[in-house]
């Protein structure tokens, strides 16, 4: 494992960390989007389907499990929890689901590595990851008065695909036959879904004013 | 098995 992929795991990781705190330090997830926490639980839940019998490393393992268990608990916060589930913009967070969820079904079961239940799920958890942040971006955009902890949330997000295309560079250069097609492009696509928002995040951060998108 | 299938990343 190279430096740039356990430093995309950790902000990864840090994402989690900070959207909880806000959540729990607020009481309140308001500007937070439902459906991106859905489809990201999705996405784990479809990438990690091997979890029990394809060991790869202790660290694998247990971010995995780490990273279902997060979803999952920001799930119940946002749906089940009495004070902090009223607090959810449901009439703001309008996209819709099947926009994304059906068209990588439909590319996964079209561009796979191998035509078997496992890989075409774990491909169609690449393909929806990339796209999975555009309700949040949506809301983002909607909402007045962006906090600052869902302001970093959003660019650690970011900042953690970014990361992972400088681990696949040094992993091409660095693993012999390291090609993943799938992996890169999605990745990159992810990536630029972000630019717009690090644009206005960065030019925020250095003029020291509150974050707000254009609509 | 080449790298392609192991998926070791998260």
């Amino acid at each position: 494992m190279n430096i740039f992929r356990l430093a995309g795991d950790m902000v990864h990781l840090l994402s989690f960390v900070v959207l909880v705190l806000k959540i729990n330090a607020t009481k309140s997830c308001r500007g937070i989007s439902l459906k991106t926490q859905e489809l990201y639980t999705l996405v784990f839940v479809c990438r990690y389907l091997d979890l029990f019998s394809n060991f790869i490393s202790m660290y694998n393992t247990t971010m995995k499990i780490v990273f279902l268990g997060t979803s999952f608990a920001i799930l119940y916060l946002m749906r089940g929890h009495k004070v902090i589930k009223v607090t959810y913009d449901r009439e703001q967070d309008t996209f819709r689901y099947l926009f994304l969820v059906l068209p990588c079904a439909l590319l996964a079961l079209l561009i796979h590595n191998a035509w078997t239940p496992f890989e075409v799920v774990w491909t169609f958890s690449i393909y929806l990851e990339a796209v999975a942040i555009l309700p949040q971006l949506v809301l983002l955009q909607r909402t007045q008065n962006i906090d600052n902890l869902t302001g970093n949330y959003v660019f650690l997000l970011g900042l953690y695909r970014g990361l992972y295309i400088l681990n696949w560079i040094y992993r091409y250069f660095t693993e012999p036959h390291y090609i993943q097609w799938i992996v890169w492009i999605s990745g990159i696509v992810q990536t630029i879904l972000y630019l717009d928002f690090f644009y206005y995040y960065i030019k925020s951060w250095k003029n020291n004013v509150k974050l707000a998108l254009p609509s | 098995a080449t790298s392609q299938h192991e998926h070791d990343e998260l």
